[in-house]
């Protein structure tokens, strides 16, 4: 899957890819003081396995949970199973619903997005990409947005959720890379000093189709440099 | 010489009267069942012989039509209000003439019944038409149809085709009667996609009860039941300025439940009555989960309560609650109104006290099998008793175990109150029939519902708020749109869960429905208006029945409008038939028998003493059911 990072106090973006093998659930967020967790389920192709398909892989499960509300939000690209224990509530993306209790309210909206609020400061936006049904290699995948989380705490962790508070960065010497369009430059960021590549990503909040073209600073090696730790830091035995 | 001899071994002939043809033609769309019967026969006597017509029909359902066809010629069926009919069927009784009726039969059904005297060698054709919403019930529609032909029909078919916008996901047919050489051959059903079909077409020789006999083994319930693909909770509908909205979510978890039963444990209910409800209790507490609450009211002379106050159903409680319910005994007379205001009171003081979860639905079950004999006995004063008590606060079940109640005071104060009643009937199944109930009622997944459309869009909505919404079960709304040409429209439905309140939103794109509907249009036409017009009087007679004064003859007035504007045959029109028999003519009528026809009211008891109601079983039945001995009995 790949990460998009925007920095509102440099109005730049920073973009990187985890390649892990489908299967494989990463840990987005995780804040204690919230007690909200995110995490996601990596697809690859259509019959790939670990030494087959096209190699890009994407999240095909989502797991929301907030451990204080004892509430879990599961997401798939068939189906959102919601609840807590044994109550669950199975909807499916072919619904139009609205799910609201205190302190959390779920949107539904056909075959488009779900938006998952906690409270007035969190938001999410799951966002359904659907394929052809009949495409021999693609399949549908989910792709997951944080609009709003100036309530989560400082301590909020993962490979989304440490983007959560400012962070600074430097990016200088442009120069020609090995794809003239995409030049390479250098980027110093949390002490490291990377080779970046500049590229595009697409932001498909709101179209969920064609997406808004959006041109990111590339940190190569699943992140590394970038993200505290390793990507295999973040990999996680389930999905709850 | 070999047509003289096939002629007299002409088969299906009986006391000179041939049945050649039984067709019972139904189309389903969108759930709106429209059924025609139709028996031809011929009179191969030398002489005029008199032929009856019986259909046993679902009680639910409307007859809109009857026409009798005696050698080419038609006599329709007109459909007059009550009174006016009631006039014109006096009239023609006064003048010694005969007269067919539509009586309660069973749990389910009732029958029509029409004779007529055909001339020697002339034919009759006689065809009914009736209509109902199919309900859905445990997650299937159930379309029931009474086979019982008294001889053996030499075309003898049951054709039904179903339509569905959504997609049939399951049809089946079953035969009480039927057997494996009838499975194989004579019985066929098929579905794809939106449309279903059911054929059962037994020959002759399938139709003997054995091989050389001549009396046929078709006797018995003929039952289609199918559901439809539920892509989405709900489904609008929109045919010619009418809508349908068709909600039944899946996949949410069951409302825990505050249950308290009230039971009758007077000493009319010893012996059997005491021993299934036992029965039926227990299973019930088989049934219970964790997360719901229950007590028990048991009533007398005197009340008794098993907990003073609602528990959780525990393993532990509900152990105690099975040696409570073993150890009911019967005793005493019937304290209705102590036994339900205590079971109020418990409920109300549960929520109040915050004993139950906050997120829970009350329900209060009664059962009965009399009338309140001690106590407050006065009808009108339990209702009102119970009526302010309850407040709108939850819903009461009435169940009426048996006939000697006055089944109308207790359907009355279920309506009253958000519920419905129920006659359990007094056979060995009716553990199973309580147990049913109690299923169909255990398992709300939503409290509250309320379908809301655009204002100022939508006219005469069908009722549009329900108190719950059961698993397996559906929601229907209709209602007409002011502007026929608008091209979409939103539909909301609010509703409490078990764990949060959901609002699911239905847009409905008439371009859309335009083109999914075109390629119904070999069924049967304008259905959504007349399912429309359906509901509209079903809903306006069950209101009927708790109102008062000018509300009530309000909604009368709606009901009978409706009722003759679309050709129903409801409680409060007849439809009359004028027939020609013995050189005469001669009128018949049909009415909609209610539920309390279990005894003969004074104007049947007076058509009676006059002469009307004549021993039918002297004609020869024909039609897909038979007339049998039956009480002659009429509930207007």
């Amino acid at each position: 899957p790949h990460f998009i990072i925007h920095v509102p106090g440099k109005n730049d973006t920073i973009c990187f890819n985890i390649d892990e093998k489908p299967g494989t659930v990463l840990r987005l967020i995780q804040d204690p003081v919230t007690g909200i967790t995110v995490t996601g389920q990596i697809i690859g192709d259509k019959g790939s396995g670990p030494s087959s398909g096209t190699g890009k892989t994407y999240f095909g499960k989502l797991g929301i949970t907030n451990a204080w509300m004892d509430f879990r939000i599961e997401v798939t690209t068939e189906k959102i199973i919601l609840g807590n224990g044994e109550a669950l509530s199975t909807f499916r993306w072919l619904d139009t619903v609205t799910v609201t209790q205190t302190g959390l309210s779920v949107t539904i909206n056909r075959k488009k997005n779900m938006v998952v609020s906690f409270g007035d400061g969190v938001k999410f936006v799951i966002v359904l990409h659907q394929v052809w049904k009949k495409h021999p290699v693609h399949q549908d995948f989910l792709g997951f947005y944080v609009v709003d989380s100036h309530r989560m705490s400082a301590q909020t962790h993962g490979l989304l959720g440490q983007f959560f508070r400012p962070f600074d960065f430097e990016v200088f010497d442009i120069r020609p890379g090995s794809d003239p369009t995409k030049p390479d430059a250098t980027m110093v960021v949390k002490s490291h000093q990377l080779t970046v590549t500049r590229g595009s990503q697409k932001d498909y909040r709101k179209d969920t189709s064609v997406g808004t073209k959006v041109l990111c600073w590339f940190v190569h090696n699943n992140g590394e440099g970038l993200i505290d730790g390793v990507h295999t830091d973040y990999i996680v035995p389930s999905l709850f | 010489l070999r047509l003289l001899g096939k002629r007299s071994l002409r088969e299906g002939v009986v006391d000179g009267i041939e049945v050649y043809s039984t067709k019972i033609s139904c189309k389903v769309t969108s759930r709106f069942a429209h059924n025609v019967v139709t028996t031809r026969a011929v009179n191969r006597a030398d002489k005029a012989k008199e032929v009856s017509f019986d259909v046993e029909l679902p009680k639910t359902a409307f007859i809109t039509n009857f026409t009798l066809t005696i050698d080419g010629v038609t006599y329709p069926g007109n459909i007059k209000e009550k009174e006016v009919a009631q006039k014109q069927y006096e009239k023609a009784v006064s003048q010694g003439k005969t007269a067919g009726l539509v009586k309660a039969s069973g749990r389910k059904l009732e029958k029509f019944t029409v004779s007529v005297n055909v001339a020697a060698g002339s034919k009759v054709t006689f065809e009914l038409t009736y209509e109902e919403l199919l309900k859905r019930h445990k997650g299937k529609y159930e379309m029931y149809i009474k086979v019982q032909p008294k001889q053996l029909v030499r075309h003898f078919e049951i054709d039904a085709h179903i339509f569905e916008p959504q997609g049939i996901s399951m049809l089946d047919a079953e035969a009480s009667f039927i057997t494996n050489d009838l499975l194989g051959s004579a019985l066929t059903k098929s579905f794809s996609g939106k449309k279903g079909h059911v054929s059962f077409k037994p020959s002759l020789d399938q139709q003997r009860s054995c091989p050389t006999c001549t009396d046929s083994l078709l006797n018995g319930d003929f039952t289609i039941v199918y559901d439809v693909n539920r892509e989405s909770p709900g489904n609008v509908q929109v045919v010619n300025g009418y809508f349908v909205h068709f909600f039944a979510p899946q996949g949410l978890p069951v409302v825990p439940k505050n249950i308290v039963f009230v039971i009758d444990i007077s000493g009319s209910m010893a012996g059997r009555k005491i021993h299934q409800t036992r029965d039926a209790l227990l299973k019930i507490l088989d049934d219970m989960k964790e997360d719901d609450y229950l007590n028990f009211i048991l009533f007398s002379t005197h009340v008794t309560t098993w907990k003073d106050s609602l528990v959780q159903a525990t393993p532990a409680n509900l152990e105690e609650a099975r040696m409570f319910v073993k150890n009911i005994r019967d005793e005493g007379m019937t304290n209705i109104n102590d036994g339900l205001l205590r079971g109020v009171h418990m409920l109300k003081d549960a929520r109040e006290r915050h004993l139950v979860p906050e997120r829970s639905t009350s329900i209060l079950i009664m059962l009965t099998d009399g009338d309140a004999n001690t106590g407050e006995s006065r009808p009108q004063k339990i209702q009102e008793n119970v009526r302010n008590a309850i407040g709108g606060k939850f819903p009461l079940y009435n169940l009426g175990f048996g006939n000697n109640l006055n089944y109308n005071f207790l359907e009355t104060m279920a309506l009253e109150n958000n519920g419905l009643a129920r006659r359990i009937y007094e056979d060995s199944d009716a553990n199973l029939q309580l147990q049913g109930f109690y299923e169909e009622v255990a398992n709300p997944l939503l409290t509250n519902v309320e379908v809301e459309y655009p204002e100022n869009a939508i006219l005469d909505l069908t009722k549009n708020n329900y108190p719950h919404f059961y698993d397996g079960s559906e929601i229907v709304v209709a209602g007409r749109l002011v502007d026929s040409d608008m091209n979409n429209f939103k539909a909301d439905v609010k509703g409490h869960g078990a764990l949060n309140d959901l609002t699911f939103t239905e847009e409905v794109d008439m371009k859309e429905m335009d083109a999914a509907l075109k390629e119904q249009g070999y069924i049967f036409g304008n259905y959504i208006e007349r399912l429309w017009a359906y509901l509209t009087i079903e809903q306006l007679l069950e209101r009927r029945k708790n109102a008062f004064g000018e509300e009530k003859e309000n909604l009368t007035a709606q009901a009978l409008e409706l009722s003759l504007k679309y050709h129903f045959v409801t409680p409060l029109t007849s439809m009359v038939v004028t027939k020609p028999e013995d050189n005469e003519d001669q009128t018949s009528i049909a009415d909609k028998p209610g539920e309390e026809a279990t005894s003969v009211t004074p104007s049947m008891a007076y058509l009676r003493r006059i002469g009307l109601g004549r021993p039918v079983a002297q004609g020869k039945a024909l039609g897909a059911s038979s007339f049998s001995d039956v009480p002659l009995v009429d509930g207007d």
